[in-house]
């Protein structure tokens, strides 16, 4: 995996190295990258279609100069413009951002805990996000299609609730992390705040029992999310929803660590 | 000394440019510049879990900075004088170090072991330009 340019246009594979160095190398390369393994997604879907790596790919590709390094000035240009219309309003946080992370939803593989949970409760892991990486900002990114047959000006209140544990194990408490209006004839992507969820999360992963959507008509009727347009999770992939975070690494200067 | 031994297994022999066997004596050293060590995260079949780039040119410094300094264009003026010094005393005083002298970053896109998706900013990773310091 290493070729050496030779100085005459010409490169050729360094193939000198035997696979004991080879992966003594490896190891130095996701040492530098940050990692203590080789990574191993369980399962993703195809970067091109699934809506998480796209929107990261999509980002990827805007920041990244033909040399493949990035110029910092245009990433932040670039996260400055994304996020006009954010929901975290406070485009300081996210101009700084030395890592941008998006989480899969994963609330299938959770016990339910919430009655007519479906489609309504995400989960997002957040035990592998390393403390010395500071969450500026994060929003659960959801999808939503115009609703057919709506008035002009019908409008939904969204609701995202951090799920919070009780006294009695059967307990749970939703606590209001942010809401919106939003119009019924609305198509994109709706991007509701959830900071401090997230930095909750990072800090005591235990206590992370996800969020909870809750969508209301406007006549303070509890409907279900996909009578507003909101895609669940029998929608296309490249629509499901998923969460953003921003973070800003603590220290600017690399640390050498004795290994 | 682990470090210096991986290095010298890195090192490649570089065929000799074509012009330098013209060059005046004092040139016929390999100038401080930058080259390319390619790290391929296809070859490495990193790919099922690094989605971008396909690698990245790590680079690095190599060559002498020797007197005179002309032919660097980016020896700074330490270097100017740590050749001075290294001339009186050659035995003593070791010659300007060929290094980098601008660094950009580069951005890295993966998954990690839960399928989310990370873009990382790594700094000072992509050497731009060497030169003698």
């Amino acid at each position: 995996g290493f070729y050496a340019d030779n100085g005459v246009y010409q490169t050729i594979a360094v193939d000198r190295m035997r696979r004991k160095e080879q992966r003594e190398m490896q190891q130095e390369i996701l040492t530098l990258l940050g990692l203590h393994h080789r990574p191993k997604p369980l399962t993703h879907g195809s970067a091109e279609s699934a809506s998480a790596p796209k929107f990261m790919l999509d980002l990827y590709n805007t920041l990244k100069e033909e040399d493949g390094s990035i110029d910092e000035k245009l990433f932040t240009d670039a996260l400055k413009e994304r996020h006009l219309n954010s929901s975290l309003g406070n485009v300081k946080t996210i101009d700084d951002a030395d890592m941008i992370m998006s989480f899969v939803n994963h609330a299938e593989t959770q016990r339910p805990i919430i009655r007519h949970e479906r489609d309504r409760r995400f989960y997002f892991d957040f035990s592998e996000v390393p403390l010395e990486e500071t969450i500026t900002g994060a929003e659960l990114r959801l999808y939503k299609t115009p609703v057919e047959g709506a008035l002009p000006n019908t409008s939904f209140t969204i609701q995202v609730y951090r799920v919070e544990q009780g006294q009695d194990p059967e307990d749970k408490f939703l606590r209001i992390e942010s809401n919106q209006t939003v119009l019924a004839s609305m198509d994109g992507w709706i991007l509701m705040n959830v900071t401090h969820a997230a930095t909750l999360w990072q800090a005591f992963p235990a206590y992370n029992l996800g969020l909870f959507l809750s969508v209301h008509n406007e006549k303070g009727e509890d409907v279900h999310p996909w009578e507003a347009g909101i895609v669940g999770r029998k929608g296309a992939d490249d629509k499901q929803a998923f969460l953003v975070s921003f973070f800003k690494t603590a220290q600017e200067l690399h640390v050498r660590r004795t290994r | 000394a682990a470090r210096a031994a991986k290095r010298k297994n890195l090192e490649i022999s570089y065929p000799d440019e074509p012009l330098q066997m013209f060059a005046p004596p004092s040139y016929n050293i390999k100038s401080c510049k930058r080259k390319t060590l390619y790290v391929s995260f296809k070859a490495l079949g990193w790919q099922d879990w690094i989605i971008a780039p396909d690698g990245y040119s790590a680079f690095y410094c190599d060559g002498e900075c020797a007197f005179p300094l002309n032919a660097q264009m980016n020896a700074t003026n330490h270097a100017i004088v740590q050749t001075l010094v290294h001339l009186m005393e050659p035995e003593k005083i070791p010659k300007p170090c060929c290094a980098p002298t601008k660094l950009t970053a580069i951005s890295v896109l993966y998954f990690d072991d839960n399928s989310n998706v990370i873009l990382k900013k790594y700094r000072n990773m992509v050497v731009k330009s060497c030169g003698c310091h």
